[in-house]
């Protein structure tokens, strides 16, 4: 995987918590 | 330049409001943000808002373009990814292992794209400083740009992408959306 910069990190790390609330409430 | 963290958050906040506070039904939306290099003006990933997809009654599979070993790869990057972003002492989170929707593949693989001006959908609507409506499948799958096509193959079926200061919003969504001067608005 390539490096990933700061906003894309920041977008991936947002992405990645709401995705683990909508698995958890479903 | 990159995008400071406080403008980071006031960009999440107002594509979500965005999104939110829509009549339609949008999928994600999408920041594309301009800078400049050598060859002019590139779009590049500002920010995304990732919505997901209205639940359409109850116990209906959703329909998926991905193959097992498919999904094997989707699941592998994004445990990956998880690593990356939590540390790698970190214990694997269960949700990285559910499955990587269409939309949600398409949605991470966006972070790495970019357009150079006049290019793609969000180029175009950069270049002609006019916004771009594609809606449906067959305009998508028809489309000259290799995202909207993408886009029909992972299920979107409307694509938008509305110039705005120092970038290019988009709009997808998974549900047919005819042309909205609301939302220009």
């Amino acid at each position: 995987i390539p490096s990933v910069p700061q906003a894309r990190k920041a977008s991936l790390a947002r992405f990645l918590e709401k995705r683990k609330e909508r698995v958890m409430s479903a | 330049p990159s995008v400071s963290l406080l403008n980071q958050e006031t960009l999440q906040q107002r594509l979500q409001a965005l999104i939110e506070g829509a009549r339609e039904s949008w999928t994600y939306a999408i920041f594309w943000q301009s800078s400049y290099d050598y060859s002019g003006t590139v779009l590049g990933w500002g920010d995304g808002y990732y919505k997901g997809e209205e639940d359409k009654g109850k116990g209906k599979l959703k329909a998926s373009a991905s193959t097992a070993a498919e999904q094997e790869h989707r699941k592998k990057v994004l445990r990956e990814l998880n690593s990356l972003i939590s540390g790698s002492a970190a214990p694997t989170d269960d949700a990285v292992d559910e499955e990587v929707t269409d939309t949600e593949w398409f949605f991470l693989v966006s972070m790495t794209q970019s357009f150079v001006n006049g290019s793609g959908l969000p180029g175009q609507a950069l270049y002609n400083s006019s916004p771009v409506w594609v809606a449906g499948p067959d305009r998508l799958a028809s489309s000259m740009c290799e995202r909207a096509r993408q886009g029909q193959v992972f299920g979107l079926q409307t694509i938008v992408c509305i110039p705005s200061a120092n970038g290019v919003v988009e709009l997808g969504s998974t549900e047919l959306i005819t042309q909205s001067s609301d939302l220009m608005n």
